[in-house]
Order: structure tokens, then C-alpha cells, then sequence
């Protein structure tokens, strides 16, 4: 039961190139 | 000077990923065929996900070191020795910084001379971009999860050196020295800081609460009850005798080394 990464924080949104 | 070149690291994914980074140079990873962001490079999901296959493992500290090796494995650290960690941190200035605060940048300079010089002597074994980023990435999710860009060095010493090859009472001892005062003693809250980081590691792999959990005073208590003096400090003998007895918060340490002993 590996823990998700607790990201409480998300990456910067996509943005396609 | 200019901040070190790291755009070699854009090599530590292929299309349809992308690596980039935020402003505070927290590396992310974008896939251009979902539209989506992760903070975890698509390898360290990858190997994550893998981990879940030992679950069926019962003995929590055998499961947790055998997830441990695993992890330790992909990123390389087995190759490398704790002297050549210490080595690295040295170079770089982080010898008695404890409280320092590394950024990412730090951390991919200091990294690039531990993976460079194993790649120079297992180049067919060590990809230093991939080894690197997963290694950063690995940190970043044991003592950043919040993504802030920053760690202590402490923390960055603690999290590698205990998944680096050696053997169990060099990075006992190294342990204790890096928290060890001028008369190389180390009080409770001191033990606190070093055992809170150590925890860390399986606390990651969701295997906490087999150790005792994230509070790790009362494992502090049991150290300094088990010295037997009621003045505040202990000596590197004292941390020592209390680790020979594997005490719950710590086994995944010697088990792990007993694991990685097997397979020799």
C-alpha cells in the first residue's frame, strides 16, 4: 500500500506547446 | 556565477514526456498525450506502482526493506559508498550545515558528482540524467512532498547515506556525527531531529505505522532510558548499543542490510 505522494501542492496546470 | 547548466536532465524522459520546472526549479513532468502534469517523473510512478506487488510480504520490516532495496536499486545507490557520499557532501561544502536549506539546484550539483563519477566506473549500469532525476525526485517526495523546492541538509545527508552501501555501523556512526556537538555528544531533541528524518524513509512507502509512526519521541525516550543516566546526553557507544537492538522505528534499517546481504 505504497502511499500516493501527498501532493497537497499540484504541478503547474498543462499548458500544450 | 550563472547558475549550473542542468538542461542535460531533459534527457531523463522521452515523448511524449516532457521535464520542466517551476520558478523555484521543482522539476514536474508534462504528458503531452494526456494533457497532464505529475510531480513524479513517469519512472518513479512506474516503480511505485511496483512496489504494491510486495504487499503480500507479512513481516512489515521485511516488506519495507524489500521495497527499500527495490527503490535503492533503480536510483543507483547501491553502487555507491558512503564514503563517496560523504565524499560528495564534503566537496560541496555541506560539512557541518545541518540546518542549511538546499534548493533543487543544490541538490542536482551535489547528486551530478556522486552519479558522474559511478557512471565514469559502471557506465554500462548508471544513465546519470534518469539516476539523478529519481534521486531528486525520490528526496522531493520524502522531505518536500509539499514541493516548496527546499530541503535541509540534514535531511538530503540522512536520505541518501541510508540508502547507500555501507555497512550498518559506518552510517550508524556517521549518523551520530553529524549530530554530535564538539564534545561528541548528542542531547534528546538532537536524536529527536535525526530519528524524525530517518522515519521519513518508510514513512514514504506508507509503512510508518509498522515503526512505531511518525512520533518518534517516544522512540528518543527508549534510546536515553535504555543509556541509563538522567543527565541529557548520550555518547556515540550509547546510540550505538541502543541500535544492536533494533528498536521499532529503526529495523527496516538492518533488515534492509540484511536483504541486500542475501542477494550477494
Amino acid at each position: 500500500r505504497p502511499k500516493p505522494t501527498p501532493t497537497y501542492r499540484m504541478p503547474p496546470p498543462y499548458v500544450p506547446p | 556565477g550563472a547558475p549550473p547548466n542542468h538542461s542535460f536532465l531533459s534527457a531523463a524522459v522521452d515523448h511524449p514526456w516532457e521535464r520542466a520546472t517551476t520558478p523555484t526549479k521543482v522539476p514536474y513532468y508534462i504528458n503531452h498525450q494526456t494533457e497532464t502534469t505529475h510531480w513524479d517523473h513517469p519512472k518513479m510512478t512506474e516503480l511505485m506502482n511496483s512496489l504494491s506487488e510486495l504487499n503480500e510480504v507479512r513481516f512489515s520490516a521485511y516488506r519495507t526493506a524489500l521495497k527499500l532495496r527495490t527503490v535503492q536499486k533503480r536510483m543507483c545507490l547501491d553502487l555507491v559508498t558512503v564514503n563517496r557520499a560523504i565524499d560528495a557532501f564534503d566537496s560541496h561544502g555541506l560539512r557541518a550545515q545541518n540546518d542549511k536549506v538546499l534548493d533543487v539546484t543544490d541538490m542536482i550539483s551535489v547528486l551530478k558528482t556522486i552519479y558522474d563519477q559511478l557512471a565514469n566506473e559502471n557506465p554500462s549500469l548508471v544513465t546519470v540524467p534518469l539516476c539523478l532525476d529519481l534521486a531528486v525526485n525520490w528526496l522531493l517526495n520524502v522531505y518536500d512532498s509539499q514541493r516548496t523546492g527546499q530541503i535541509r541538509v540534514l535531511s538530503f545527508k540522512v536520505g541518501i547515506v541510508l540508502l547507500c552501501k555501507g555497512h550498518l555501523e559506518q552510517k550508524y556512526r556517521y549518523l551520530f556525527r553529524l549530530m554530535a556537538d564538539p564534545s561528541r555528544l548528542v542531547d534528546q531533541r538532537k536524536l529527536g531531529l535525526l530519528l524524525h528524518d530517518c522515519i521519513q524513509i518508510p514513512r514514504q512507502l506508507g509503512e510508518v505505522a509498522s515503526f512505531g509512526g511518525s512520533n518518534i519521541e517516544p522512540s528518543v525516550r527508549s534510546c536515553f532510558e535504555q543509556a541509563g543516566n538522567s543527565t541529557t546526553t548520550i555518547e556515540a557507544v550509547q546510540f550505538l548499543s541502543w541500535l544492536e537492538r533494533e528498536p521499532q522505528s529503526m529495523v527496516w534499517l538492518p533488515v534492509l542490510h540484511r536483504v541486500a546481504a542475501s542477494e550477494a
